[in-house]
């Protein structure tokens, strides 16, 4: 399983549609400042099903979607990933698998699994028996690598206890 | 309970030492029960030794050893918990140019049994990678663009 | 006590703009009282516009974006204060290299008034600076050369 | 006022001496990781009188002192400054004013003024007249920017409320 494409509408810095398409080895993304970067992983966040605006920078999910200021505001963010699923690690019989997630100005979520309408519980169960879940290891946010190394021992104990 | 974790953590430890070794070019790191008669009434020190330099806490290293050190343990617990993809964002930004090259070169391995999709700033990093996105903002919007390999990244 | 602060705020505040205009090309920083009318009982909020970008809360910026804001209002507290020298270490971790030039010229600048003493591993600021030292530890030391400033720095 | 020289002896990773002639305008020192940069920092806070190992990264004021593994070990670690004071803006009617500290490994300091034996509180009184402190906003040490930019609205005024 890899991800082959990202695609971002209205979601935070990103207003219009936005595609990625990805490599399923070593991708590398850069950029000045204030550019964008990190509101590509906090898409990611969200469609795996994040629910913490916090992680993802905002102090409510509807900043989540593209105020451009001076009236470009839009009222509904959507993003969607595809995943190669040629080795059927996410418990569904087709070789790419689609997920999807809007909000819109009032804050209500929709989840779309290929193209229909699914609940978010159902998107977790199949992601999580593929070893993909929103607030996991493996993704590292900005300044997460800092506040790691400055944990004591007791509490590098506590995170691996929750870990394993 | 107990069983199991002892089992996870040789895995972890196993695995921060060889790869804190490939990140130092022949470093050597260690997880080290304070406890280990009862390892949940105690902490987890970690240990690392950079070649020609004693071995030392890494609370007692400077602020890039101690980044190198917390990036093997990250590979460590990622190699542990086996996802199909990984995001990283800018873990590079205290790193000196030979260690930002170490990692990329490590990077660039493990990224041949998973994905890796990695923010950085430092053009060690770019040169090292099978496809670069460029983001910017001319204004109103992101934008992202795909950067052929071949140009010259001009920071 | 109040007259005495909201006095030194409005100092500080007034630094902190002209800094931010400077660090960022013509952008606006804004330091505000949360309750103007009774001061102690709220926060200083921190508004940033970068240009051509709307006004936000510096919590919502990016990392980088939030660096500059913060190394404003540290250089805008440092003027009130007046202190005859200033150590900054790495403080340019997360800046582009736009904003390390910016805040290179800032810091040229300002040595004219008062002694700056920068730790950077970035070239742009190495490139800026009136002397550069090279720290080094071939093994069991550290030791200290100055670097003449002609030298191309080779990273 | 401005800092002319810094002389380390046997301090943190400088074992023997090493001496550093300061520019008065834009000094920038670079250096790969782990070579003694903030080390040089934490000399400065050293000798201006900070007490508290936690800021020099030490967990007791004796590990300050030179150790380089396999035996090389000093007994005492000392750090001098010496600053230019044509200004007179430390009450000294000198132009130039050298301050100096030692520690030995049972962690007892000893304070130096001009070459003279002194007392902590003398050197802090003296310097504080032209605004140097070992705690200073004028230290800014490694990670305490990306620290500064966590802080609330609430612990902004209270950092604020201390400073003025
Ligand atoms: N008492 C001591 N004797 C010898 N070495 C020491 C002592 N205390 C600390 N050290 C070592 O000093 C080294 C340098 O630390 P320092 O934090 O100054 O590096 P730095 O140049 O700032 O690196 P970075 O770029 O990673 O921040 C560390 O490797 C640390 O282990
Ligand atoms: N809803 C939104 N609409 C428009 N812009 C937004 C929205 N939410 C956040 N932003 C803006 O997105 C910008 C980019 O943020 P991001 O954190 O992705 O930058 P970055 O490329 O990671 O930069 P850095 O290198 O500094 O970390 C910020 O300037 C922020 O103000
Ligand atoms: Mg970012
Ligand atoms: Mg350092």
């Amino acid at each position: 399983t890899h991800l082959t494409r990202i695609v971002l509408k209205n979601f935070k810095s990103f207003g219009g549609v936005t595609r990625l398409n990805l490599e399923r080895g070593f991708n590398v993304i850069t950029g000045p400042n204030g550019s964008g970067k990190s509101n590509i992983i906090d898409a990611v966040q969200f469609v795996l099903g994040e629910v913490a605006s916090r992680r993802m920078r905002a102090s409510d999910l509807t900043e989540l979607i593209y105020d451009g200021g001076g009236g470009q505001r839009a009222t509904v963010a959507q993003v969607s990933i595809s995943l190669d699923n040629s080795d059927r690690s996410i418990p569904i019989d087709k070789p790419l698998v689609t997920i999807g997630r809007s909000i819109d100005r009032r804050g209500n979520s929709k989840y779309f699994l290929n193209g229909k309408r699914t609940s978010r519980r159902v998107l977790l169960d199949l992601l999580g028996m593929a070893g993909i879940s929103p607030g996991g290891y493996n993704i590292v946010l900005q300044g997460a690598a800092t506040r790691l190394s400055d944990l004591t021992p007791q509490e590098r104990m506590a995170s691996l206890k929750e870990l394993i | 309970k107990l069983e199991h974790f002892m089992k996870a953590f040789h895995e972890i430890c196993e695995s921060f030492s060889s790869i804190f070794s490939k990140l130092t070019g022949g470093g050597e790191g260690r997880l080290e029960l304070q406890r280990p008669e009862s390892p949940f009434s105690g902490g987890v020190d970690l240990y690392i030794q950079f070649p020609g330099k004693p071995m030392r806490l890494a609370s007692g290293a400077s602020g890039g050893e101690r980044s190198v050190a917390t990036i093997a343990y990250l590979l460590a617990i990622q190699s542990f918990l086996k996802a199909p993809f990984y995001f990283l964002d800018e873990i590079d930004a205290h790193l000196d140019s030979m260690n930002v090259s170490r990692l990329a070169e490590v990077l660039r391995e493990r990224s041949s049994e998973a994905q890796f999709i990695v923010i950085s700033l430092k053009d060690v990093m770019l040169h090292r990678a099978d496809k670069i996105y460029g983001v910017f903002n001319p204004g109103d919007r992101s934008r992202v663009i795909a950067l052929p390999m071949t140009i010259e990244v001009v920071s």
